[in-house]
C-alpha cells in the first residue's frame, strides 16, 4: 500500500527532508528476529515542515517517562529504522549511553539537531532513535555510509556540540557489517 | 543547492505558533 508523502501547509516552514516517527517496544519473552520486530514497530507519522513536527511531537511521551524497553524512532520519509532497508545496508551508527534523567533533554536537541540540518553531510544522515531501558538508555545516530571517516567524525563533532555532552561521554561507532 | 537551515532557537520558536497546535 502507498502512503502519501507529507506536504508542508501554507504559512509553515519547509523542512530540507520528510520525516516519520515510530514507536517500538519489546514484547516480553518474544524472539527478536527481523519479523517481529517489524510486528512490533509502529508508524506513528511524517511530516514535513517545522509546524507538523510540533504536531506530532508535542503529544509523544517523552523518553524519560517511558517504561520497560522502548525506543522512539526519527529517519527520514521512506527509510524504515532497520538494517536491512537499503539507505542503512552500508551504513553505520554513533551510539551514546545515557544515565537515566537525561534521554528526553538530549533527545529533543538530537531532533531539532537533525530537522535543522546542522550536521551538514549532505545525504547521509538516515535518522535517529533513542533506546529506553532499565539501567540507561541509549541515542544513536545513523548514516548511510559507514566507510566515509570524514562523515562519521563530522557526525561525532556535531554531537558533541549539540548535545552539550560532558566530555567525559563515551561515544561508540558501530557499523552494520560487523553487527550483522 | 539551498539547504533549508533552522538553528534551535528557530526551531523552538515555531512550537508556540497556532499552526504547530
Amino acid at each position: 500500500t502507498k502512503r502519501k508523502v507529507a506536504v508542508p501547509g501554507a504559512g509553515e516552514h519547509p523542512l530540507q527532508y520528510n520525516y516519520t516517527f515510530w514507536y517500538s517496544r519489546r514484547t516480553p519473552g518474544r524472539p527478536t528476529s527481523t519479523q517481529s520486530y517489524e510486528q512490533n514497530i509502529k508508524q506513528i507519522g511524517s511530516f514535513a515542515s517545522v509546524e507538523q513536527f510540533w504536531r506530532f511531537y508535542s503529544h509523544m511521551i517523552r523518553p524519560d517517562d517511558l517504561t520497560g524497553h522502548s525506543d522512539f524512532h526519527l529517519f527520514k520519509e521512506g527509510i524504515k529504522p532497520m538494517w536491512e532497508d537499503d539507505a542503512n545496508k552500508s551504513g553505520g551508527k554513533w551510539i551514546i549511553r545515557l544515565r537515566k534523567g537525561l534521554a528526553s533533554r538530549c533527545w529533543e536537541n538530537l531532533i531539532l539537531a537533525i530537522l535543522g540540518e546542522q550536521f551538514m553531510v549532505g545525504e547521509e544522515i538516515c535518522g535517529a532513535v533513542v533506546s529506553v531501558r532499565f539501567q540507561e538508555d541509549i541515542i544513536s545516530i545513523w548514516n548511510k555510509t559507514a566507510s566515509d571517516q570524514a562523515t562519521t567524525a563530522r557526525i561525532r563533532d556535531t554531537l558533541r556540540r549539540v548535545l552539550n555532552l560532558p566530555p567525559n561521554t563515551i561515544m561508540e561507532y558501530k557499523n552494520t557489517h560487523r553487527q550483522h | 543547492g539551498t539547504r533549508i537551515i533552522y538553528d534551535r532557537k528557530f526551531l523552538l520558536e515555531c512550537r508556540s505558533s497556532p499552526l504547530a497546535r
